[in-house]
Order: C-alpha cells, then sequence, then structure tokens
C-alpha cells in the first residue's frame, strides 16, 4: 500500500512539466526514503533523476519498495486536472496495475480522483558515482534559461567554460558567434540573484543547447540552478526542489574526433 | 569536428 500526501501540489505538476518532453516513460521508485525517478531520454544522452524525499510529504507510507511504470504524457495530462492550490495524494496498492491520484481542493470541497494504468518499463538503471567536480556554477535560474534560449537563436552548440574569470557560454552559428560571461557577484539583498563560482580547475565543455533548453523547463521549481562539471563528464544541472527535494538532469558532453 | 557523447560511455548500466 502506498500513499502520498503532498500539501503543495503544484511542485509535482511542474515537475511533470520540467521532464514530460524529454522522457516518455518512466518508473517511479517509491520507498522508505522518498519518490523517486530515474530515466534516459530515447537517444541517451540525457539523464534526469528526481528526489522527493519522504519527510516533504505531509503523509508518507510506503509498505513496500514500489516501481510504477508511468506514462509522463498520461501523467501529465492527469496532473494538469489538478488546480495549483490543490493537495495531491498519489495512491496504489502493492502489485496492482493502476496508480490514483487525488485532488482535493485547499478548502476541501472538491475532491477529485483519476486513476491511471501502470505500464511495464524495462528500466536501464546507471550508477552515476558521486564525484568532486572541477567546477560549480551556482547562478539565477532564470539567467541561465535566458542565456540557453538567447544562444539557441545563433548556434546549436554551447562551449561553457569556467576560468577564475567567471563562465564563459559561447556558441557560433551561420550568421555568426556569441559570447555571454557571468563574472561571480554577490548580493547582499537576495541570495537567489548571485552567481557564485568554485572552482579547483579551468574546464570546458561543449553541449548541445537542445537539450539545456529542455531542461530549463524546470526554471519554475527554484529560482537559482547549479552547473557541476567536470573534464570529460557529463555536467549536472540541479534546480532544488523547496524544502523536498531535487531534480538533477545530466547531460553528455560533444567529444572531439 | 565533435560527435555527440551517449551517458553510457560515461557512467555504468545497473
Amino acid at each position: 500500500m502506498l500513499e502520498l500526501r503532498l500539501v503543495q501540489g503544484s511542485l509535482l505538476k511542474k515537475v511533470l512539466d520540467a521532464i514530460k518532453d524529454l522522457v516518455t516513460d518512466a518508473n517511479f521508485d517509491c520507498s522508505e526514503s522518498g519518490f523517486s525517478l530515474q530515466a534516459m531520454d530515447s537517444s541517451h544522452v540525457a539523464l534526469v533523476a528526481l528526489l522527493l524525499r519522504s519527510d516533504g510529504f505531509e503523509h508518507y507510507r510506503c509498505d513496500r519498495n514500489l516501481s510504477m511504470g508511468m506514462n509522463l504524457t498520461n501523467m501529465s495530462k492527469m496532473l494538469k486536472c489538478a488546480g495549483n492550490d490543490d493537495i495531491i495524494t498519489i495512491k496504489a496498492d502493492d502489485g496492482g496495475d493502476s496508480v490514483t491520484f487525488m485532488f482535493e481542493s485547499p478548502s476541501q470541497d472538491k475532491v477529485s480522483d483519476f486513476e491511471m494504468k501502470l505500464m511495464d518499463i524495462d528500466s536501464e538503471h546507471l550508477g552515476i558515482p558521486e564525484t568532486e567536480y572541477h567546477a560549480i556554477v551556482k547562478m539565477p535560474s532564470a539567467e541561465f534559461a535566458r542565456i540557453c534560449r538567447d544562444l539557441s537563436t545563433i548556434g546549436d552548440t554551447v562551449v561553457i567554460s569556467v576560468s577564475k574569470d567567471g563562465v564563459k557560454f559561447s556558441t557560433s552559428g551561420d550568421i555568426g558567434s556569441a559570447n555571454v560571461v557571468c563574472r561571480q557577484n554577490n548580493s547582499v539583498d537576495n541570495k537567489d540573484n548571485e552567481t557564485v563560482i568554485e572552482m579547483n580547475e579551468p574546464v570546458s565543455l561543449t553541449f548541445a543547447l537542445r537539450y539545456l533548453n529542455s531542461f530549463t523547463k524546470a526554471t519554475t521549481l527554484s529560482n537559482t540552478v547549479t552547473l557541476s562539471m567536470s573534464k570529460e563528464l557529463p555536467v549536472v544541472v540541479e534546480y532544488k526542489i523547496a524544502e523536498i527535494g531535487h531534480i538533477r538532469f545530466y547531460l553528455a558532453p560533444k567529444i572531439e574526433d | 569536428k565533435s560527435s555527440q557523447g551517449r551517458l553510457e560511455s560515461f557512467f555504468q548500466l545497473s
């Protein structure tokens, strides 16, 4: 038996909006520690890892570990029927072939339940080791989204370089080229506006902008984003989800032939 | 010239 009650139901709506275009089908894994998902896009270039910790739910009951295969397009259709202020409860029976989403309006005067069929998904789980990254950049998520959007109008790929001078985003295409440099700044009044660069070693990696732009659909989940980079490793683009967890996107770099 | 890396080249399938 599984019963997870999330008071801020809009978080789940936002999570689905952030990942449904990247991944079609995914297994949601439920355990004592939380509600999680790991899934790759169909080309195995990008991976999303979601964690909603059990202590972030108002009520969390998960009698045994459960893996529920869901079509994210269909799940998103159902969650769109929840109001932004609604409390969302996810319910499932052990060994059942469906999951129920229950939506309660804040004043409790409207209660809906939507039952969705589960599916069997052969999941390919990647073991991602804990790594010390060469450079970690924390910046406003809206700024990162803006840069990715702007640069994708010029080119298809971006070179992200971190040095002691700051983080540089470069692209080039048929019409020309562009560079955006963000320097470390410290905002006294608002930590969310800060750009903070921790660098042990300069690092420069090339990525497809199409994927980064897809990741920025998670911008509504967090005011800040963290980019963790090491030479010859996928970048980690992380959005913290207030008080409850995180959504991490991994993107394999372009490799020089 | 560069080519797109795949995640399996960096992480192990489990």
